[in-house]
C-alpha cells in the first residue's frame, strides 16, 4: 500500500 | 502549495466563518443542521490529531487550529448557547447511518493500518458525507436563508478545487492519494444539485426554495 509519511494537506 | 489547494482552503475558511458570524451575528442557528456541524467538528478532530506528533509548517498548523477552533464554537453556539434556536424538528438525519459505515470502510481501506492513518482514512470518509444532514434539513424545510447558501457554495467550491489541486499535484509532482481523491468527487458530486440552484436562484438574487 502507497505509505504516505504525513498528510501536507488540511 | 499550488494556487488551487490555496484557493480551496481559504474558500474553506471562508464559509467556516461565515457560518459562524452568521449564527454569532444573528443570534440564531435556525435553519443550520447542528448534526453536520458535529460531523464536521468530529472530521476536523479525527484528521488533525497530528498537531500533536508533527510538524508541517506554521500555515498548516494554524488553519488547523482555526478549522477546529471555530467548528467546535459553532457547535457550541447550536447546541448550548442558542439552543433555543435550534430547528431540531427538521435536523433529523441519521447520522448513524453515516458514521457506522464509514468507521466500517475505514477500518476495511486505508493506506496503512495504524491508529492516527485509520482516524485520518474516517475523517476523509466522513468528510465527504457530513453535509447530509444539512441538505436533508433543507429539503425538509424547503427552503434556506441566503447566507447559509453562501456558506454551502464555498464549504462545495472548497474540495472541487482540491479535485484540480490533485490533478496539478500528479501532473507536476506525481503524487496522488486514491482516498481523498475518490471521497472528494463523492463530496463534490452531493454538492452538484445545491450548485445548480445556487447558480440559477440564489445568483439570480431569488431565494433558494425547494421544490426548484
Amino acid at each position: 500500500s502507497q505509505e504516505l509519511l504525513h498528510h501536507d494537506e488540511l | 502549495m499550488n494556487i488551487f489547494r490555496l484557493t480551496g482552503d481559504l474558500s474553506h475558511l471562508a464559509a467556516i466563518i461565515i457560518l459562524l458570524l452568521k449564527i454569532w451575528k444573528s443570534r440564531s442557528c435556525a435553519g443550520i443542521s447542528g448534526k453536520s456541524q458535529v460531523l464536521f467538528a468530529l472530521v476536523f478532530t479525527t484528521r488533525y490529531l497530528d498537531l500533536l506528533t508533527s510538524f508541517i509548517s506554521l500555515y498548516n498548523t494554524t488553519m488547523k487550529v482555526i478549522y477546529i477552533g471555530c467548528s467546535y464554537a459553532t457547535v457550541y453556539l447550536i447546541y448550548m448557547k442558542l439552543k433555543a434556536t435550534y430547528d431540531g424538528n427538521h435536523d433529523t438525519f441519521r447520522v448513524e447511518f453515516l458514521i457506522v459505515p464509514v468507521g466500517g470502510l475505514a477500518f476495511l481501506v486505508n493506506h496503512d493500518f495504524s491508529p492516527l492513518e485509520i482516524l485520518w482514512t474516517f475523517s476523509i470518509y466522513l468528510e465527504s458525507v457530513a453535509i447530509l444532514p444539512q441538505l436533508f434539513m433543507i429539503s425538509k424545510t424547503g427552503e434556506a436563508e441566503t447566507i447559509t447558501t453562501h456558506y454551502l457554495f464555498f464549504l462545495g467550491l472548497y474540495r472541487a478545487l482540491y479535485l484540480i489541486n490533485w490533478i496539478w499535484r500528479f501532473y507536476f509532482e506525481g503524487f496522488f492519494d486514491m482516498i481523498a481523491i475518490v471521497a472528494g468527487v463523492v463530496q463534490t458530486i452531493l454538492y452538484c444539485d445545491f450548485f445548480y440552484l445556487y447558480v440559477t436562484k440564489v445568483l439570480k438574487g431569488k431565494k433558494l426554495s425547494l421544490p426548484a
